[in-house]
């Protein structure tokens, strides 16, 4: 039985340019699982951006130091393609019978279609979103599971102007997504628009009753002697039977080293 | 006072939204910016436990107790702040993002913020051009005492102005921005150093997407009472 809460995937994750891998998501979650050691996969920076891998990877420069973010080809004149890439990665997980697994990624850029266990699920688009996937059904029973995800730059990217100024030719403001990417009168364009997996990722064990975005409020009276919390959470029951819940609310304080306050 | 066990029955497949009782508080810590007193968190936990099977889910999250206010000065023209009643000084940074490549960690965040309240500011403005900051920026936030402003992503690139002229009318996709905008503040409003939300960089949103935002945005009429903190105990809630 997985213990419930969450294990954040912040390790161990390969990537490579889609043009230059000729399987396909399901093949590589599958039959086909790359290698750190086999070409074109490399580690990957998750969370991070494309560009922050090929960094990674002394594939390009520094962008940062001197004038290296010239030599570092820019999306308008490669096309979005160059900057489209595959992420892999595995985890391990066994459920018992009434626990579900979400695969959650906080924020990606700019959208994506990810692969595990053969499975294929999209990630639609917007940078500041999250994704919470239910994949208790997919997930493989020895618990080895494979998961690769396929992320897409955004569908604006734009065109840098030879005298460069303030967020290009603007074309980036057309999508949900950072602008300073075009470049700024204080920043030199991003050469990818930061596309990639940008924010964390996890799984996340429940039961059959999941808590989502509870949402603290407090309110004072009495020249803030006398005090209230108020607290809203929604839960969801996905079981297949009524669920008989006992919710517990608890605030604690530490008053000095170990003891707390309850 | 602080524990409290409440019974649901949740049917199969549903999603409910469920309020607890309020919690009573005599006098608790305050959190205050830095500068001000000491950032005061409180670990609120909640949980569930499904019968016939046991613990299902839990959450937790430090929670500070501040009330912030904030409106324009018609004398000045200029915004002012009050925190927990007092009023406050602002001494603010300019904030785009940690690394251009978003290799962002705890690590990351925990010296950059540590080094702007080192500086003697207490608020940090998130520009519209850059990112809605991570909940790991805002932990540290709440932590050293730097109120937030943070922007939505509406700047020059969305407003009809430059050159090339950019699109007049916010980005393509209204209904995506408000997606993006409601899942952020689901993020990140637990936190005590948020201070204040803002529909872009020195602009006004298009109509609807400002329309929208104000709304959702707006408080609660349970909570509208202006001079709650001089009620009296005849006005319990």
């Amino acid at each position: 039985m997985a213990e419930i809460g969450k294990t954040k995937l912040d390790s161990g994750w390969l990537a490579a340019r889609s043009t230059e891998v000729q399987l396909t998501g399901t093949q590589l979650t599958t039959t086909h699982p790359p290698t750190k050691s086999t070409a074109p996969w490399m580690e990957a920076a998750v969370p991070g951006t494309v560009l922050a891998t090929l960094v990674k990877n002394k594939v390009v420069p520094n962008p940062f130091y001197g004038l290296e973010n010239e030599a570092i080809v820019d999306i308008a004149d490669s096309g979005r393609e160059f900057y489209t890439f595959w992420f892999f990665t595995t985890f391990q997980c066994k459920l018992s019978e009434k626990q579900h697994l979400d695969l959650n990624f906080r924020a990606i850029n700019y959208a994506g279609e990810l692969y595990l266990n053969g499975h294929r699920k999209v990630l639609p688009k917007g940078m500041f979103r999250r994704h919470s996937l239910d994949v208790t059904d997919i997930l493989h029973p020895d618990g080895q599971n494979l998961l690769v995800v396929l992320i897409y730059p955004p569908d604006h990217p734009g065109r840098i102007p030879p005298e460069g100024g303030q967020g290009g030719d603007h074309e980036i403001g057309k999508d949900v997504a950072a602008q300073y990417v075009e470049g700024w009168d204080w920043m030199a364009p991003i050469r990818d628009r930061n596309t990639g997996i940008w924010d964390e990722v996890s799984i996340y064990v429940t039961g059959p009753v999941k808590i989502i975005d509870p949402h603290l409020v407090s309110s004072f009276f009495d020249n803030y002697r006398r005090v209230y919390l108020h607290a809203t959470t929604e839960f969801e029951n996905r079981s297949s039977w009524v669920a008989e819940c006992s919710l517990n609310i608890q605030v604690t304080t530490e008053l000095e080293g170990d003891v707390c306050l309850v | 006072e602080h524990l409290q066990t409440q019974q649901l029955s949740i049917h199969p497949g549903a999603r409910v939204q469920y309020t607890f009782p309020q919690l009573f508080f005599y006098k608790p810590n305050l959190w205050w910016p830095n500068g001000m007193g000491k950032q005061a968190l409180y670990n609120v936990q909640i949980s569930v436990e499904v019968k016939g099977y046991g613990k299902s889910d839990s959450w937790s999250h430090l929670f500070g107790f501040r009330k912030i206010e904030t409106y324009i000065d018609n004398a000045t023209g200029g915004r002012l702040f009050k925190v927990n009643g007092q009023p406050i000084f602002i001494r603010g940074g300019n904030w785009i993002l940690s690394d251009g490549l978003l290799r962002l960690s705890k690590e990351r965040y925990r010296t950059d913020i540590k080094f702007h309240a080192d500086m003697n500011l207490n608020m940090i403005r998130c520009w519209a051009g850059g990112l809605a900051e991570r909940p790991e920026f805002y932990h540290y936030c709440d932590i050293y005492g730097l109120l937030v402003w943070q922007e939505f992503w509406i700047t020059g690139d969305v407003d009809g102005r430059g050159i090339p002229v950019s699109n007049p009318n916010g980005p393509l996709d209204h209904d995506l921005f408000m997606l993006c905008a409601r899942d952020t503040v689901k993020l990140l409003r637990n936190h005590a150093s948020l201070a204040l939300w803002v529909g872009g960089n020195e602009q006004v949103p298009p109509k609807n997407l400002n329309d929208a935002l104000k709304n959702d945005l707006k408080l609660h009429p349970y909570f509208e009472s202006p001079n709650e903190t001089e009620n009296s105990v005849a006005d319990l809630p």
